[in-house]
């Protein structure tokens, strides 16, 4: 079963 | 200060409330080049990114950058007190405690106001890289619609496989499965029901369709929807509004076996 990501782990924090 | 005027409180109305069931607190980040709002949902697995250019607006000022500081559900009260067709103005002062709101019908010489009370919200922005995604689809956006709560009824996750063939949407629940292609079309007296599909590479990807159909709630504002994906990236789902502004959506792909 697949789990959810996180959108900040590919989006880095400015 | 800040002034900004929209020929139609509609655009307004239709942007706060395609958001405001993902995303309740954010800052309308003004600066001379227009309103913007990054904002992530609780869970941090969507992030909506706005921007309404200056051209959107007639006139537009805005002498310092502000951060306007919202509750997006009492935005939406004061918003549902202006009528599509209203011309809407905001107002702030450079650093302001309300958000003014003017709202005028001039059939009727009808001039509304109301004060919004801002808030201090420390939001953290994310960086999104720029991206040449392996697939750009276009579609109606009402069919897209269509099919991600089609395939909600089934499943809380749909796989999108893109080819040069087509997109395929497909979903496998307790019920049963469920799938919808769509191919390449292009009708030249319907531009709108065109499906088209820009590929350098295959790309399969899951979603949670949870957000997807949150996502739809933007589909009175474009007749058209734009997605954008690459294996092992979020997902962008671009809605493309009048004076190039847009509203986008970015959605974390579910990972794993």
């Amino acid at each position: 079963k697949k789990g959810q990501g996180s959108i900040m782990s590919f989006f880095g924090k400015k | 200060m800040l002034e900004a005027r929209l020929e139609q409180a509609d655009l307004l109305k239709k942007v706060v409330d395609a958001i405001k069931d993902l995303v309740q607190d954010c800052n309308f980040d003004c600066n001379d080049s227009g309103v913007a709002l990054q904002a992530m949902d609780n869970s941090h697995v969507a992030l909506v990114s706005m921007m309404l250019k200056a051209e959107s607006f007639s006139p537009y000022r805005c002498d310092r950058n502000v951060a306007l500081g919202v509750n997006l559900t009492s935005l939406t009260k004061v918003l549902r007190a202006a009528q599509n067709e209203d011309i809407l103005t905001l107002k702030a002062e450079d650093a302001p405690d309300v958000l003014n709101l003017v709202f005028e019908n001039t059939d009727s010489d009808r001039l509304s106001e109301y004060d919004l009370k801002l808030m201090d919200i420390d939001q953290e922005h994310l960086g999104i890289p720029d991206t040449e995604y392996a697939a750009t689809i276009s579609l109606p956006s009402v069919e897209f619609r269509r099919i991600c709560v089609d395939l909600m009824a089934l499943s809380e996750s749909v796989s999108i496989e893109t080819s040069k063939d087509g997109i395929k949407f497909s979903c496998a629940g307790d019920i049963g499965n469920g799938a919808v292609t769509l191919r390449p079309n292009t009708n030249v007296e319907k531009p709108d029901q065109n499906v088209e599909i820009e590929l350098t590479e295959p790309v399969a990807l899951t979603f949670s369709l949870k957000y997807l159909v949150n996502f739809c709630k933007a589909a009175g504002l474009s007749k058209t929807v734009k997605l954008c994906l690459s294996n092992e990236v979020p997902l962008l789902v671009e809605y493309a509004l009048a004076g190039s502004s847009y509203l986008r959506f970015y959605l974390a792909p579910k990972i794993g076996d």
